[in-house]
């Protein structure tokens, strides 16, 4: 149960992105690859944040916040209406 | 909606607000359940050509196709990849994968913000009248990010996302998540971007009043909106067997109650559940409550869903009765069958008289609409109440509006009650919650905006905050229905919306994107925190950062109390605030009251401003002299500038905690 998948929205420092990608969007893909092979981004954010949102165990969103340029990874938040 | 345009002052002053280019210019994103295109309050008649620099999309589907967009509703967009990687694919046969609204509360808010002008708008005859929005000509775009099983914030931020990129003007989101670090909160991430950009993000402040500390949305960017009662009431009477009468509301509409008294009975008596009182599902006695008016105590279950309960045990009619967490407040519903609301006091009398009588009798007679209630407006006791869990020095809520039987645009795909077994279908509803006065800002925001261009968020929230009113005509301070006393700043923040006085506030508190990033400095960001906000690199200075330089509007001091045997000394504390002239030239002079003059000495200097053009900038410090008291004691004030033709005012908080 400690390993299911949550939705988690991670926070890229763009800056940081290796010369070797031109497209930041690559670069948010391949950080993903690099903890999961199956995950796959459900939105990629290019205004009000740099990053995307996907599925990830907690083990897995453990290690992302590790790689370089990850600022945060945040677990998803349920909001209501008021 | 009906009566609030009259309420707010702006139905007989439109020679004040802006012409229909410059308003139709600006667009009102509306981020929650959709939109129901075909309400009349999306009608396009009169409004030009969408404007050029709009970037939105009315995206299609199956049930929402490119006519569902018009020179009024110019765009449309859903997100629910997060909410169905969470709860599975959405079942289209409950709700639209459109942006189409299912529920009504997004056709409500959107139509309160900017809805065009409506003759003959009701409820059932409630509430009758021509139904607007705050900025008629304003443009809508809905951004649906809120679905049957709630709003994820992965769908928020995509939301803001996209509306940011599509050139909205104003962002409204009448929704809110637990209390969280700014860092961590999509909706202050989001807003953080839209501020920078130029959008005015208004929010709902939440209904979990009227408990202290029970605000969302209260990032300082963000324009935090609380709720208070219109001058209009929806009165029925409750008449008991005893021969005494009662008052109370409803939006009930059917078949009435026989003229004669009804046998009568308390849900608690009425049910084997040890939660009987409550009239939930499955919990009361047919053989007990058929063909009686039934007493259910508010609270758990929604209040339309007892009536149906009541309805489906064979009840003939229902009181529901406040308990203390609603005290007194009287919020009215469409019930399904003949039923009222009454407040604790009158649910404690009608008690009595049911426990104390073999034989109770009542009925309920229906009085239709009422107008000119006063005292209006009185802070809604739902309404969320500061201080301000995350940062105490940031007076929240900022302000109130109408949000108590608001009657708005609705979904045709749901009765006015929301419930299942509701087949009433009305292009009108009346309902009450700060998502109904958040709108109310976002469109009277708009209004500002096309009128004053070159306005920042902040100054637009500073002319709503310093020419809100905080007193009736009478001179007595605005009430809190929870309470029944004089509401406070952590009730109602700066005060109630005045749109007409906000067009001219002479002068404002402006605050910077580079401002917010201070402000973030002298919470103790980490980098990379500061950097998930503002997606960029920021290095804090090795100056000394203070949250109570942020320039804003109203003043709040959170204090320490000293414990025994430590200095008993007094305390002082300096708040700096810098005023924009957005007025013509003139001296300004200071004044300020305060509830507590023995505990707290609050100078200003200097006393007077003189500005001479537009956009002087002055300076001024506020220095605050406190005694020790014990934790839990607040003390209250005002500071006003005025020039003998402006009044710019700010509240201020102190709290000894």
């Amino acid at each position: 149960t400690s390993q299911k998948k949550k939705t988690y929205i991670v926070h890229m420092a763009k800056s940081e992105m290796p010369t070797s990608y031109t497209e930041h969007s690559n670069w948010y893909d391949s950080c993903l690859k690099s903890v999961s092979n199956s995950a796959e981004m459900l939105y990629t954010y290019n205004n009000v944040i740099h990053g995307f949102s996907t599925r990830l165990t907690p083990d897995e969103a453990e290690s992302l916040q590790t790689q370089p340029g990850i600022l945060s990874v945040l677990p998803e938040v349920k909001y209501e209406l008021h | 909606t009906t009566r609030t345009p009259e309420f707010l002052g702006i139905d007989k002053n439109e020679g004040l607000f802006p012409e229909s280019d410059s308003l139709s210019d600006v667009v009102i994103g509306v981020l929650d359940t959709g939109a129901w295109p075909e309400s009349k309050s999306f009608d396009d008649l009169g409004l030009g050509p969408v404007p050029s620099s709009w970037k939105g999309e009315c995206e299609i589907s199956k049930d929402f196709n490119s006519s569902s967009c018009n020179k009024k509703l110019i765009g449309a967009r859903f997100f629910s990849k997060g909410y169905e990687a969470t709860l599975g694919p959405i079942d289209e046969s409950k709700e639209s994968k459109s942006p189409r609204d299912d529920d009504g509360h997004g056709t409500h808010t959107s139509t309160t913000a900017a809805g065009s002008a409506v003759d003959g708008a009701s409820l059932f005859g409630y509430a009758l009248g021509t139904a607007r929005g705050m900025a008629t000509r304003a443009r809508v775009a809905v951004y649906k990010v809120c679905w049957l099983g709630g709003c994820f914030s992965a769908d928020i931020l995509a939301g803001m996302d996209k509306a940011v990129d599509d050139g909205v003007n104003v962002l409204s989101l009448s929704l809110g998540g637990g209390v969280s670090d700014y860092y961590r909160d999509s909706v202050a991430i989001g807003a953080f971007t839209a501020m920078e950009r130029g959008i005015l993000v208004s929010c709902s402040a939440g209904n979990a009043g009227p408990g202290s500390d029970s605000l969302s949305n209260v990032a300082p960017w963000i324009t935090t909106v609380g709720a208070g009662t219109l001058d209009r009431d929806f009165p029925a009477y409750v008449s008991l067997g005893n021969g005494k009468n009662f008052s109370s509301v409803s939006l009930y509409s059917g078949k009435p109650l026989p003229d004669s008294l009804q046998s009568f009975v308390y849900a608690g008596n009425a049910s084997t559940a040890s939660n009987g009182n409550l009239c939930m599902m499955g919990t009361l006695s047919p053989e007990k409550v058929a063909g009686k008016i039934v007493l259910c105590d508010r609270g758990i279950n929604a209040r339309v869903q007892k009536g149906a309960v009541v309805k489906d045990a064979g009840g003939a009619g229902m009181i529901l009765a406040n308990t203390a967490a609603n005290g007194e407040e009287l919020v009215a519903d469409a019930h399904l069958l003949p039923a009222t609301g009454v407040g604790q006091k009158t649910g404690d009398l009608i008690k009595s008289y049911i426990f104390s009588d073999p034989n109770p009798t009542a009925t309920i007679i229906f009085a239709g609409t009422k107008v000119g209630i006063q005292p209006s407006p009185v802070v809604a006791a739902f309404s969320s109440r500061g201080p301000n869990s995350i940062t105490p020095e940031i007076l929240k809520p900022d302000l109130i509006a109408p949000g108590v039987n608001i009657l708005a645009g609705w979904s045709g795909a749901v009765g006015p009650t929301g419930l299942a077994v509701d087949t009433r279908r009305v292009g009108f509803n009346i309902i009450s919650g700060t998502s109904m006065s958040c709108p109310h800002v976002s469109g009277l925001a708009a209004l500002l905006k096309a009128a004053h261009p070159d306005w920042s968020p902040a100054a637009i929230r500073s002319a709503l905050m310093t020419t809100a009113y905080n007193t009736y005509k009478s001179g007595q301070n605005i009430l809190d229905i929870a309470t029944g006393k004089p509401s406070t700043p952590f009730d109602h923040g700066a005060g109630h919306v005045d749109p007409v006085s906000a067009l001219d506030p002479g002068l404002i508190y402006d605050i910077t994107a580079d401002d917010y990033l201070d402000f973030l400095c002298a919470l103790k960001y980490t980098p990379a925190q500061i950097s998930s906000l503002a997606k960029r690199n920021f290095t804090c200075d090795t100056k000394k950062y203070s949250v109570t330089d942020l320039n804003y509007p109203s003043f709040a001091v959170p204090l320490v109390t000293e414990q025994s045997g430590g200095d008993s000394g007094s305390s002082v504390v300096r708040y700096t605030r810098t005023l924009t002239n957005v007025g013509t030239p003139g001296t300004y002079k200071v004044s300020l009251s305060s509830s507590a003059s023995e505990s707290v000495k609050i100078s200003v200097e200097p006393d007077s401003l003189s500005f001479s053009k537009v956009n002087e900038k002055l300076s001024y410090t506020v220095t605050f002299t406190t005694s020790s008291m014990p934790s839990g004691t607040n003390a209250f004030g005002r500071l006003e500038w005025s020039d003998g033709k402006h009044v710019v005012g700010s509240p201020i908080a102190i709290s000894w905690s």
